[in-house]
C-alpha cells in the first residue's frame, strides 16, 4: 500500500524514512593528513590512510575508520572545514560527530539551504563563547529567536581523549517544535542542503598518536564518524527520495504535486494554492474544472477567495466551441445539446442562422433559436412565418400576404 | 402546415451585392 494514500484511497500526509542523510555521500575537507607522508599518516599507504571518505562509511563495532587532518604547529593551530553537500534539500533532526581525537576547543556548525552559495550558523561549540563567535553560551531560546544558532561550551572538554561526541539537535528547546507542522519558522530552520562544520583550537592528542613522538604531544583533528539525521524533504508529499534521470536525488511526489521538493502543483492541478501537507489535512492538489474542453489552466487568487477558498481555476483555451471559467457553457454562436452532457465534444452545436433570414449569427445559447427577421420563422430563420410570403428583397425576405 | 424554406435564387441581389451568401 502507497503510504500516501489511505486504505480508501484518500490522500494522507506521508514523509520518506529517517535516514543518516551523510552516509556514503562525500565531505570535502580543507585539510587531510599523508600529503607529505608522516609517522602516522601515509596516503600511499592503505594502512595509514586517513581519507574524508572514512567520515561518512560504514563503521563496524570496533573498528572505526578515521579522518585526519594535517597536523598544526603547537602554538598555531588553524581551522579546518568539513563540507558535506546532501544534494537535495532535507529536513535535519541532528547532526553528530564522533572524535577519534580529542575534540577541538570549538566547533561551528553552520547550514546552506541553497547548495552552498550561502551559509546560516546552526550551533556552536566552544569554551570561549563570547571571544569567538560573539554569543553567550548556555542562552536559551525563545518564539522570538527561534532560527538563531546558540552557542554551549558542553561537549569541548578534552576527556574523553577519542570516541567523544558532539551531537546537535535542530529542534531541541526550540518552542515551537511541539507544534512544527504550523511552525514555518522551524521548517525553514531544519532545512538544509549542506552542512558545515569548522573545528579551530585542536586540543593536544597523546605523544603515542603524534606524528613526531619527539615533538610531545600531536594537534590535528580526526573524526571517523559524521552523521546528518532527518529526511528527504518532500512537504509530506512523498514516502520516499530516488535518483531522477541525471541522478539527482528527488522525491517521488504524490498528491498531484511536482518538483524536488514536491513544492508546485504539477500542471492543470492549479485549482487552490500549493500547500505543505499536515497531520489533519493531506492539502493534495486539485485538477481545474474544465469539463474535458481544456488541457490547461491557471490559479486566480480572488476567485478563490470568493468561492470561500475552496476553487480557484481557470480554464485556458476552452475548445469543442465552449466558453467559461470552466468551459461550462457555449461560446458566442454555438448553443448547447441538451441531449449529449457538457464533457462530450459535440455539447456545443452551431446555430446556424439563416444569412438571410436571421437578424444575426448568435443564437440564444440554450434554445439554439436565432433571432429572425419580421415574418421570419423557425429555428434558423429559414422559413417565412404563417400569412407571410417570400419577397425578392434580402432585407425584408417575408412580406405579409395583402 | 410547414412552410417552404426560403429560396435563395428567388431573391434580387442587384443593389446587395456584399450582403450575398458565398454559395
Amino acid at each position: 500500500p502507497d503510504p500516501c494514500y489511505d486504505e480508501h484511497g484518500l490522500p494522507r500526509r506521508c514523509v520518506p524514512e529517517f535516514v543518516n542523510a551523510a552516509f556514503g555521500k562525500e565531505v570535502l575537507a580543507s585539510s587531510t593528513c599523508g600529503r607529505p607522508a608522516t609517522r602516522q599518516c601515509d596516503a600511499s599507504d592503505p594502512r595509514k590512510v586517513h581519507p574524508p571518505s572514512y567520515l561518512t562509511d560504514l563503521n563496524t563495532a570496533g573498528n572505526m575508520t578515521c579522518w585526519r587532518s594535517e597536523s598544526f604547529p603547537r602554538l598555531s593551530p588553524q581551522n579546518v572545514s568539513l563540507t558535506l553537500s546532501l544534494g537535495k534539500k532535507f529536513e535535519v533532526t541532528y547532526v553528530s560527530l564522533q572524535f577519534c581525537s580529542p575534540r577541538p576547543e570549538s566547533v561551528a556548525i553552520s547550514k546552506s539551504m541553497d547548495y552552498g552559495k550561502n551559509w546560516v550558523p546552526y550551533q556552536y561549540y566552544s569554551s570561549q563563547c563570547r571571544k569567538l563567535f560573539g554569543k553567550p553560551s548556555r542562552a536559551s531560546v525563545t518564539k522570538q529567536n527561534e532560527q538563531e544558532a546558540l552557542c554551549t561550551d558542553g561537549h569541548t572538554d578534552l576527556y574523553p581523549l577519542t570516541g567523544g561526541l558532539i551531537a546537535f539537535s535542530t529542534l531541541d528547546g526550540r518552542p515551537s517544535a511541539q507544534d512544527f507542522d504550523n511552525s514555518p519558522v522551524l521548517q525553514d530552520w531544519v532545512t538544509a542542503t549542506d552542512i558545515r562544520v569548522i573545528f579551530s583550537r585542536p586540543q593536544p592528542t597523546s605523544n603515542r598518536d603524534s606524528d613526531t613522538a619527539e615533538d610531545g604531544p600531536g594537534f590535528f583533528y580526526s573524526v571517523g564518524e559524521f552523521q546528518v539525521g532527518g529526511r528527504c524533504k518532500c512537504n509530506g508529499h512523498a514516502s520516499r527520495c530516488g535518483k531522477d534521470k541525471e541522478g539527482r536525488l528527488v522525491c517521488d511526489c504524490k498528491h498531484n504535486t511536482e518538483g524536488p521538493e514536491c513544492d508546485r502543483c504539477k500542471p492543470f492541478h492549479y485549482d487552490r494554492p500549493w500547500q505543505r501537507a499536515n497531520a489533519r489535512e493531506a492539502n493534495e492538489c486539485m485538477a481545474c474544472t474544465c469539463n474535458l474542453h481544456a488541457r490547461r489552466c491557471r490559479f486566480n487568487m480572488e476567485l478563490y477567495k470568493l468561492s470561500g477558498r475552496k476553487s480557484g481555476g481557470v480554464c485556458l483555451n476552452c475548445r469543442h466551441n465552449t466558453a467559461g471559467r470552466h468551459c461550462h457553457y457555449c461560446k458566442e454562436g454555438f448553443y448547447r445539446d441538451v441531449s449529449r452532457p457538457i464533457t462530450d465534444r459535440r455539447a456545443c452545436k452551431a446555430c446556424d442562422c439563416h444569412p438571410v433570414g436571421a437578424a444575426g449569427k448568435t443564437c440564444n445559447q440554450t434554445t439554439g433559436q436565432c433571432p429572425c427577421k419580421d415574418g421570419v420563422t423557425g429555428l434558423t430563420c429559414n422559413r417565412c412565418a404563417k400569412g407571410y410570403q417570400q419577397s425578392r428583397s434580402p432585407i425584408a425576405p417575408c412580406i405579409k400576404i395583402p | 402546415d410547414v412552410m417552404p424554406t426560403l429560396d435563395m435564387t428567388l431573391f434580387d441581389w442587384t443593389d446587395y451585392e456584399d450582403l450575398k451568401p458565398d454559395s
